[in-house]
């Protein structure tokens, strides 16, 4: 016991797989750590459509424990992992993706991403209207009870503090001096369980082809 | 009357932004 077998070397791969090491050398993560990725990619990947790829539904069962339901924001973060918009994360576009929640990932890409990820149509701007929905959406997901008017102050308050030049709309460089001033506005962006990786899915071994 | 956050701070309360649940078994 204890001892790990020689694991098949070309053991089936789900589709769209790459190669550990060339994840690695664009990513934030190491080999053996994309290695443990790729067992959190297969278990989510099978566990409705078992093609090996995520889809929509499989990425909602994952967050919410349950595929039934739209929700804004995880269906926003599936659209921006799914680079190449075909409608399922592959497993290198899972990788790059969430390379940018790594806690050691540059923050200017953090920073990027959740511009992107609030600009919901893709103006290339945070629009007043857009925040005031997500706000919103907040609100229906979860047990908060605001009164439309505290949502306009908030709404109202952070857009006015954001927005620095007064053109109703926040560009890239406005939310980059926001968050540095807000910190704690892209508090979801860094994943602690990142650096555990290895741990968590320690069934990597078994198929690893190196050894970090 | 709670302490007023700001609504990017609200925002990211999400459990659709919250990853850290794929990684839960």
């Amino acid at each position: 016991m204890g001892c790990v077998l020689s694991s098949p070397r070309r053991s089936r791969r789900t589709p769209g797989y790459e190669e550990p090491t060339v994840l690695a050398s664009q990513t934030s993560f190491t080999v053996n750590e994309v290695e443990a990725l790729y067992e959190l990619y297969k278990k989510l990947s099978y566990s409705i459509f078992k093609d090996g790829l995520i889809h929509k539904e499989e990425f909602r069962l994952a967050l919410f424990r349950t595929s039934k339901g739209a929700n804004l924001f995880a269906d926003r973060v599936f659209d921006l992992f799914d680079l190449k918009r075909n409608g399922v994360i592959e497993f290198g576009e899972f990788v790059r993706s969430l390379s940018i929640f790594h806690p050691r990932a540059p923050e200017s890409d953090k920073t990027a991403f959740a511009f992107k990820l609030y600009d919901l149509r893709g103006t290339g701007y945070i629009e007043k209207e857009e925040l005031r929905e997500m706000v919103v959406a907040l609100l229906d997901e979860s047990d908060l009870c605001l009164s439309d008017s505290a949502v306009e102050e908030i709404v109202d308050n952070t857009f006015s503090q954001a927005d620095s030049n007064g053109d109703d709309r926040i560009d890239p460089k406005e939310w980059e001096e926001f968050v540095k001033k807000n910190p704690a506005s892209l508090r979801n962006m860094s994943l602690p369980y990142l650096q555990d990786i290895t741990t968590a899915f320690p069934s990597f071994v078994m198929h690893s082809e190196v050894d970090d | 009357r709670p302490a007023v956050m700001n609504a990017f701070e609200l925002i990211s309360t999400s459990q659709g932004l919250n990853l850290g649940t794929l990684f839960e078994k």
